[in-house]
């Protein structure tokens, strides 16, 4: 309902209605858009003096969306070498995925271009090192580049998902991911935000993610708009939180810029919920730059929250979060992340404490679940490493299996939180086993540590198990367990997390004092006796609808003579009046407004197209507008553009110098120059073409002077067969087949002075050399009296004889 | 896996001693020194122009006697990684 606020925030960018995960501009749609981002932005965060980078294929820093908060320092070209983070371009726009990503972050507001990023005042760098041969080194540069500079590092990529492939960041890149964590931001530690390990096939699952299932990465998963799981999303003990994104062809889509300087609703993927937990997270840096990696970690546990994602394993752990499998602790709330970041109190040291079990070798049997436990104090006996609250929980294990695609792994916490670290994958029929892989949980944050932990292995051999025989075993395993010695929260005073009090019934906002009840029940007793309708103010009512309120709290809809009934918020037609409490009726054709008159027009009612400029309802959009359908606006056609339709990008008529090329204008090259869509740019066409559609010769529209047209080409002289001649109405001059059977000719008709062989020149035609040696049998006379020689047909039977022989 | 793995003509060296010791280590194998991996200390990124870009296996020549050197910490050279964009 951010529309009826009247805090609410316009942008021109032309994308903005359609960001419906950011605000809903039609209150009674679908539209869900509770990470709160807006809500955020009121408060004044809008991601200033933070620096992020993508670390992907490039990013195009001169984008028109993009180069204002573009930031030299925040970019680096692994790839290349060099400090141009631009991507490379090819026909099939491969690069594009960094320059997405880019944009949800820090796209520019208000520029009339694309859309608007969450942080759309932080500075965004892009590092280009997915472009080229992704090695341990490549990976652990990109990693490592500036970070008291940059604050937070986004990555919307990781190891194959087939099902088949357990990988991770290498020694050198989780050095640096430790360097990172250590020294990054002066001490406070970088950020890395990982987007969840999905790549769009089924049958894996991401703790074989070995980025997402480290302690050091934020694990961002994504829901649809309607909360449900994408198709595309695997699940994960790892997850953090998680945005909204793409989801089904009938779902809202994500909207961002796009490789070429243009716009697109094509980002997909958890590679778009990273990018916008980067840009969430920055706002929060704004409101409390002080906040360590570890801080931001428990700030989206705290505020995250489940809201209508659809999750069949949601469970509250033993410390009161509520998490799943597929989401983690929930949808992002950005604002609820600035307000607790704002006063936030770092939390105390991290403590590591590993247990690793005895070496004796645990047989696997097949559908036999094997249970193996393990007790720990939380190392109460070591303070350094004394573990009482739970953060991370870590668990390294040495299997050695025939078929590692069969096993399932799962851990219980000593609360009974249980984590699966491992499930069932169809395709990994590797016999490798895990060697020392490291599964990674979320799920019993804030948990006390001490007690028994259980870990589970079950093995269900699938078909394609070979040796039934061959067991498998788990050699040994460590426990993990990264949290704190005492309380995170309580130790520094108190900080109550807003989103704690919505959620726990236990916290209750206090109760009125009795006697403030009964007061008020007394005052109401001669008159009405039953409750109020909500909407009612305070000068009571005098029944239970909201019309018979004696005043209201919000709004009065109608009037004395129609009836007039509170309101909370008014209805599509009528802007409120915050003064009077009233709903005003808007001007004619208006949905939604903020005045009576017609220049105070938000959008339309149906048919009608709000007018930005003249912020009215008109029926038609004019030249340079196209109608967008969705929302009911004018939308700016593309600065080419004379005229679109349907879209910004979809031209019918373009401005001046420029022409059309499909359905997008591209500017008009000179003369002998044709636009190259690949470069975006005018290049020479082939020196025989004036103009041209491309390159090659035979690309040619208009030859150059002193060239002739010869069918599809430009030639400097006519080839043999053809002659010279001008055509009408054209200045091209043209060379034309010469007669069949003539290959050197003055023009048309009998004007043919060599004939190929087996034809002799006979006035001006080419004649057959077929002789015959009876004129009578083939009729000479007749032939010459009819003159059918002149008819091509005829020509080929005997007439060389025939009028040869006069 | 190690089985499809495609071998680079690039190294990843740990040498203490500084960049000076690391380009004389390099030189010294006909390698080119990349400089310092990021933050990483005494980690340096060297380069084998002679060695094929890419390889199924791990080539041998002389260059592989860096492998022996004495004042190498740690060694490895660099294997492509298959990413996916999410």
């Amino acid at each position: 309902f951010a529309q009826s606020d009247p805090n609410f925030i316009y942008f021109n960018d032309p994308k903005w209605s359609n960001m419906w995960y950011i605000h809903c501009s039609v209150k009674n749609s679908r539209c869900r858009s509770e990470m709160n981002i807006l809500a955020a932005w009121q408060r004044g965060y809008t991601g200033r003096n933070v620096v992020i980078t993508i670390l992907d294929d490039g990013i195009e820093k001169n984008h028109p969306d993009l180069a204002q908060n573009y930031d030299q320092l925040a970019s680096y070209d692994v790839n290349g070498n060099d400090h141009d983070p631009m991507p490379r371009y090819d026909s099939s726009n491969e690069n594009k995925h960094g320059t997405r990503c880019a944009g949800e972050v820090a796209a520019v507001a208000n520029n009339s271009h694309c859309i608007v990023g969450i942080a759309y005042n932080a500075r965004i760098g892009g590092i280009r090192m997915l472009d080229g041969d992704v090695t341990d080194v490549v990976e652990a540069k990109s990693l490592g580049i500036r970070p008291d500079y940059i604050d937070i590092y986004s990555a919307s990529w990781g190891p194959d998902d087939d099902g088949k492939t357990v990988d991770g960041p290498g020694p050198l890149a989780k050095q640096a991911f430790e360097v990172g964590i250590k020294k990054g931001r002066k001490g406070l530690g970088s950020i890395f935000v990982w987007a969840s390990g999905n790549g769009g096939r089924q049958g894996d699952h991401c703790s074989c993610d070995g980025y997402t299932n480290s302690i050091y990465t934020i694990s961002v998963s994504s829901s649809t708009e309607n909360g449900n799981k994408p198709w595309y999303l695997e699940v994960c003990s790892s997850t953090m939180a998680t945005t909204y994104s793409s989801g089904e062809f009938y779902d809202r889509k994500i909207i961002t810029t796009d490789l070429r300087q243009r716009c697109t609703d094509g980002h997909t993927g958890t590679s778009v919920s990273a990018p916008m937990v980067a840009g969430i997270i920055a706002l929060a840096l704004e409101a409390n730059p002080l906040i360590t990696w570890r801080d931001v970690q428990h700030l989206l546990v705290k505020t995250s929250r489940p809201v209508h994602l659809k999750a069949s394993d949601w469970k509250t752990n033993a410390a009161g979060h509520k998490v799943s499998h597929l989401y983690g602790f929930g949808l992002v709330d950005a604002e609820a992340m600035v307000v607790e970041a704002k006063k936030w109190r770092s939390v105390p040291p991290q403590h590591t404490c590993t247990k690793m079990s005895d070496r004796r070798t645990r047989y696997i049997r097949p559908d036999q679940k094997l249970n193996v436990t393990m007790s720990s104090t939380g190392c109460s006996g070591q303070p350094d490493q004394h573990v009482a609250f739970l953060e991370h929980v870590v668990v390294r294990v040495l299997i050695v299996h025939p078929r590692r695609g069969d096993l399932e792994i799962s851990l219980v916490s000593p609360s009974g939180t249980r984590s699966q670290l491992l499930a069932k994958r169809l395709f990994d029929n590797s016999n490798e086993g895990f060697r020392n892989w490291e599964f990674m949980t979320v799920h019993c944050w804030g948990e006390r540590a001490e007690g028994t932990w259980t870990l589970e292995i079950s093995d269900s051999p699938s078909q394609l198990r070979s040796n039934l025989e061959v067991l498998g075993k788990l050699k040994e395993w460590t426990l993990i367990l990264y949290g704190t010695s005492e309380h995170p929260y309580q130790s520094h005073g108190s900080h109550h997390s807003r989103a704690r009090m919505l959620e726990i019934p236990s916290v209750q906002s206090p109760e009125p004092s009795p006697s403030t009840t009964q007061q008020h029940e007394d005052e109401e007793e001669e008159e009405y006796t039953g409750p109020c309708h909500h909407e009612c103010g305070d000068q009571g009512c005098d029944g239970p609808d909201a019309d018979h309120c004696l005043n209201c709290i919000h709004f009065s809809l109608g009037s004395l003579k129609t009836g007039r009934r509170c309101v909370s918020h008014c209805p599509s037609g009528y802007f409120e009046d915050t003064e009077a409490r009233r709903c005003r009726r808007c001007h004619r054709g208006c949905e939604k407004c903020v005045g009576r008159s017609s220049k105070e027009c938000r959008s339309c009612r149906r048919g009608l197209y709000f007018h930005t400029e003249e912020s009215s309802c008109i029926e038609n959009c004019p030249n340079g507008y196209f109608n967008d359908e969705v929302q009911r606006h004018c939308l700016k056609c593309h600065e080419n553009c004379v005229k679109c339709v349907q879209d910004a990008d979809r031209c019918t008529a373009c401005k001046k110098d420029f022409s059309l090329a499909g359905m997008t204008c591209v500017p008009e090259c000179t003369n002998g120059t044709f636009f190259n869509l690949e470069e975006m740019k005018c290049s020479p066409c082939h020196v025989s073409c004036s103009t041209c559609t491309g390159p090659g010769m035979e690309e040619c529209l208009h030859c150059s002077r002193d060239f002739l047209q010869e069918e599809w080409r430009c030639v400097p002289k006519c080839s043999p067969g053809h002659y010279p001649s001008d055509s009408i109405g054209f200045p091209q001059r043209m060379c034309r087949k010469c007669e069949e059977n003539c290959i050197r000719c003055q023009g048309p008709g009998t004007r043919c002075t060599n004939c190929r062989d087996g034809y002799s020149l006979l006035s001006g035609t080419c004649i057959f050399h077929a002789t015959c040696n009876n004129t009578d049998e083939v009729f000479c006379d007749m032939v010459k009296s009819n003159r059918l020689c002149e008819k091509k047909l005829f020509r080929q039977f005997c007439c060389r004889t025939c009028l040869m022989t006069g | 896996s190690p089985s499809r793995s495609v071998f680079t003509n690039h190294w990843a060296v740990r040498v203490r001693g500084g960049a000076e010791e690391a380009d004389k280590l390099a030189s010294k194998y006909g390698f080119t020194n990349f400089g310092q991996i990021g933050g990483l200390e005494d980690h340096y990124h060297f380069h084998h122009s002679h060695v094929v870009r890419r390889s199924t296996f791990a080539t041998r020549g002389t260059h592989s006697f860096i492998h022996m050197d004495p004042k190498v910490d740690w060694i490895q050279q660099q294997i492509v990684k298959s990413r996916v964009k999410r």
